[in-house]
This record gives C-alpha cells, structure tokens and sequence, in this order.
C-alpha cells in the first residue's frame, strides 16, 4: 500500500492573476511530482497541492521565491489517513 | 438491516454492494438493483433503480464517485439512495416525482479505482485499465466522454491525473453509461456528483461559450443552491464548468447535454475546511443533508418542466 509519510498538503489563496500563471507552470512541471487537489483557476478560489516529502523544499524555495504566501493544511498525510483508516475498520467491527 | 447500517461513515465496495441488496430488500415495491456492465478489472457496476411502475418513464441519472477517491461523494450516494427509498410515501414532493418518473443512481461509477483507493493508493482518482506502451495506469473518466474529447483541459499523457484515454468512451465504465442511458432513451436530467470545492456546475466545460439552455440552467442552480447553502450555511458558486473553474475536455455532463438530456449539472461537495479529498466522516451525513436539499429542488424543476 501507498504511503504518504511527510507529504504535506498547502493551501494557497491566490492574490493575482500572476500568481496563477505561476502556480499553472507548477503543474506542467513533473519533477516534483506535485499532485493538484485544486487547481489554479482564479483567485476565488484556493489551490490546495499536495507536496511529497522530497519536494517540500524545493516547492517551498519556488513559492518564496515569487513571494506567493502559503499555508499548510495537512502537516502529515499518512497521519491523517492512518486516522481514516483506524475509524473505518472501527466502524466495521461495531457492524459486524 | 439498513437501519443498523452507519451511513455516516466510510465503507469498501463490499460492503456498499451488500448494503444495497439489503435496500432492495427493504424496499422491493421500488429499489432493483441493475447490473449494467462489468468495470476493466470485471467488478460489476450496480446502477439502483426507483421506479413505480411503466415503462421507460422519463428518467433522472444521478452518478457519484467517478473519480475513486472523492469519498464523501459515494458516501453522499449511499446516503440519498437510502433517503429517496425511506421518504417515498411519506414525502408528498418526492412521492409525486416517483409517480411519474424513475431515479437510476450510481454509486460507485468507477469501482475499481475505489477498491484502489482502500487497498493501495488512498490518493487515486482514474480508472485502473492499462495503456499500451506506458507504464502509467488508468484514465481519467471525466475526460473521456464524447464531448469536447481530446482538448484543451486533458492530458494526452497517460501517466497524467487527467489523461483523456486513447479515444472517447474507450474505458469500460464510461461505455456502460453511455449505453444504458442511450438504450434508455428517455433520462431527462443527468447530475454528477464529485468533491470537493462547492460548486454545482452546468455545461459546458470543453468550451466557455454559453449552451442554449444557460439562463435556465443558472437560475434552477442558484435556486438549488440557496436551499442548500440555507441548512448548514455552505457556501456554492454556480455557473458553468469553463466559466467557474476551468476548461475540461470530455466530461460527462457535456456529452449528455449534447445528446439532449438538458438538466444537466455537476456537484463538487464540501471540504468547507482544511481537509480536501480526507473529509471526516463525521461531516458525510452533514453534507448528504445539504446536497439533498439542492437534489431535490433540481429534480423538483424537471418533474415540472417536461420538455
């Protein structure tokens, strides 16, 4: 099974047209293996990434770079899906 | 029983294909469960049907969980599934609607990328069918309608979330579609629901000029949606797929909009909050609540709008 161990999910609400153009030339860019949950469309709209470990840095140097502010929405996506998981098979084994 | 059964929570295709027998058996003087067609790695793909009798009435095709990992989507399908079958004759509105049309929904829409999703990769989001000369699997299923497909919004690289696949309604779950809606000949309303980012959206996402039918479109889905925002106080966007996010070749509600099926929309759930496509379980019932009342109200709209 997959693991996303230190992967981080950012949120970033964009301030400007720019920041979009931008944030779109991530998304063509393979390397690092950036996974869109919401892609830049407009500043209406927030742009959520997920970020595997061994990009954050490079991913994080890219944004400060340009000077586009980011927040981090999950610190650690394995954590959270390790919760999922835990509260599923709970469930299953009250139904059962 | 579907009493015992936690609709507020997340469960595998297993046990959402049981549930729905128990459902049927429940409610056997409307629910039947129809196979129609069998998914790239041969699971069978259950469409539930609510009808009261006819024959080919006019009809209402609601799908959730095209793309396997939006999770609170099949949750959401679950839920509304059970709802229509407990609120028939009880629910003037809903009862009136089941009088003269029939509901089919489909709840896992892409049943192998949901087991993917329990058993290997909690973040997939295509299908799982292989393409020759790649090592990438699966297609995205909302880029491979006959709508727009192969262009601008779609990847033609095959290990791309948004890969449009070799050709239109070349992946197994979307031709099953295609073809009972197209033997059925009569569905008068086509809603698709995904998540996340609050919007419900209407044709067409290949290209952002307006379709005939926009004004009516927009206004029966601000309408909905301020009967959802009024529950819970989520906030939607409404508009069409091209104007509000972006341009997306070979979606769903494209093709069937251009077939003729004029109530055409697209659902994007909740996260109202900072946990995208891993929303807790505590907030599916809550959201499955919301979405109803924007359901309904769409569906209210095309019982009295025959066309």
């Amino acid at each position: 099974e997959r693991v996303f161990t230190g992967d981080q999910v950012i949120r970033v609400n964009v301030q400007s047209e720019e920041e979009i153009q931008l944030l779109r030339a991530l998304e063509t860019q393979q390397e690092w293996e950036l996974d869109f949950w919401l892609h830049p469309v407009s500043t209406e709209l927030p742009v959520d990434i997920r970020v595997p470990r061994s990009s954050l840095g490079s991913v994080r140097e890219f944004l400060r770079a340009h000077d586009i502010a980011f927040t981090v929405m999950i610190d650690n996506l394995q954590e959270v899906l390790d919760e999922e998981k835990a509260e599923m098979e709970g469930n299953q084994m009250m139904e059962r | 029983s579907t009493r015992s059964f936690n609709f507020g929570a997340y469960h595998p295709l297993e046990t959402i294909y049981s549930w729905m027998d128990t459902l049927v058996a429940q409610h056997p003087d409307l629910v039947t469960k129809q196979e129609i067609g069998r998914s790239y790695e041969n699971r069978p793909m259950y469409a539930l049907k609510f009808s009261t009798g006819g024959n080919k009435r006019p009809a209402i095709w609601i799908d959730t969980g095209i793309h396997s990992r939006e999770w609170v989507s099949q949750a959401t399908g679950v839920w509304t599934a059970n709802k229509i079958a407990s609120d028939y004759g009880t629910d003037a509105s809903l009862t009136s609607l089941l009088n003269t049309m029939d509901i089919y929904m489909l709840i896992l829409t892409n049943p192998d990328g949901y087991a993917y999703t329990h058993t290997n990769d909690r973040m997939w989001r295509k299908t799982r069918s292989r393409t020759s000369g790649s090592v990438c699997r699966g297609v995205d299923p909302n880029r491979n309608w006959d709508a727009g497909f192969g262009g601008p919004g779609a990847s033609k690289n095959p290990c791309s979330d948004s890969y449009h696949g070799p050709s239109a309604h070349s992946e197994i779950e979307v031709k099953n579609v295609v073809n009972l809606i197209k033997s059925h000949g009569n569905f008068k309303s086509f809603i698709s629901v995904h998540a996340y980012s609050q919007l419900l959206m209407y044709p067409y996402g290949y290209s952002c000029r307006s379709v005939p039918h926009q004004p009516e479109l927009d206004s029966v889905g601000k309408a909905a949606v301020q009967k959802l925002t009024s529950l819970y106080g989520t906030r939607y966007k409404v508009g069409s797929i091209c104007n509000i996010i972006y341009q997306a070749s070979g979606g769903s509600i494209d093709w069937s909009y251009n077939l003729g099926i004029k109530y055409s929309f697209a659902f994007e759930l909740r996260d109202t909050g900072r946990y995208g496509f891993i929303l807790p379980a505590n907030q599916i019932i809550p959201t499955a609540s919301e979405t109803w009342l924007a359901l309904k109200h769409i569906m209210e709209h095309v019982r009295d709008h025959p066309y």
